[in-house]
């Protein structure tokens, strides 16, 4: 997160921070972020593990203000499922449908346990997203700056503005690379943003008093540069989608 | 049909522990 403030989980009890195993023993790396959408399942993004597609490689932590280290209350998750949409693509800049979802479960078999620094986000109404310049927060371990090559130890948020798609497909933003199932958001000062990282990541925005999980933190040109806002993959376009893979007796919040 | 934020297992989705003001 460029910009922003560093906070506690407490603040965004959903995050989930995802690690990959390393092969050699060493301590495994930080990946990327995700939300919990119910108490058996991540949501997060594809392009975080397309290019080692095995669920075995990671393990999820619940709980954590600060990445590679003890954290009072965290959970500890293996992945048992990893299903990435099968549309997802690598365009020109960006990706399409790059949405994943990991079933997580404890080395004795449980889900997550809500407590004060575990919770579900709820999932948007269908296409039921908050209105262009709604202050929504993102949130991540991704890095304070571009080109940067340092992820912060403690978790930062920061909030940025829901913009329209006309203004974010104009060719001097990202043009025809921007279509209905993402949205954008941006600082309106462009001095925030989410970076390479923060992948995978909530964008949290309120609607009808309820935070929602809106977007999942997926491409931008850069980090907080004039003109090229950050991209999430629309959460309210895939509704169907998270349902036909979770369904519904597995307390998915709509 | 938009079922309760109260979901399973004692989650209410989007519900932040807020802090007891001392």
């Amino acid at each position: 997160i460029v910009g922003g403030e560093f906070t506690n989980v407490e603040n965004q009890p959903w995050f989930a921070t995802i690690y990959q195993k390393n092969s050699g023993g060493a301590p495994p790396f930080f990946k990327c972020g995700g939300s919990l959408i119910s108490p058996c399942w991540v949501a997060s993004a594809a392009h975080c593990f397309i290019h080692h597609p095995k669920k075995e490689n990671y393990v999820v932590y619940l709980g954590q203000s600060k990445r590679n280290s003890y954290n009072p209350g965290e959970m500890k998750f293996e992945v048992e499922q990893l299903i990435f949409h099968e549309d997802f693509s690598e365009e020109s800049l960006g990706y399409r449908n790059d949405i994943a979802l990991l079933k997580i479960r404890t080395s004795t078999g449980q889900c997550a346990q809500p407590s004060r620094s575990i919770q579900t986000i709820c999932l948007p109404p269908r296409f039921g997203d908050a209105p262009v310049g709604s202050d929504c927060e993102i949130t991540g371990f991704g890095q304070e700056s571009h080109p940067d090559y340092l992820f912060p130890m403690n978790l930062k948020m920061s909030v940025v503005k829901l913009i329209s798609h006309e203004e974010c497909k104009q060719p001097h933003y990202y043009g025809s690379e921007i279509n209905y199932k993402v949205l954008c958001a941006a600082d309106p000062e462009w001095k925030t943003d989410a970076c390479h990282g923060d992948s995978g990541g909530p964008l949290i925005c309120n609607i009808d008093g309820r935070l929602t999980l809106s977007g999942i933190v997926s491409w931008g040109e850069g980090c907080a540069k004039k003109n090229k806002p950050g991209v999430y993959t629309r959460v309210s376009s895939f509704l169907r989608w998270i349902q036909s893979h979770i369904g519904e007796e597995n307390g998915l919040a709509f | 049909k938009p079922s309760s934020a109260v979901d399973q297992q004692g989650f209410q989705c989007g519900q932040k522990a807020l802090r007891p003001r001392f």
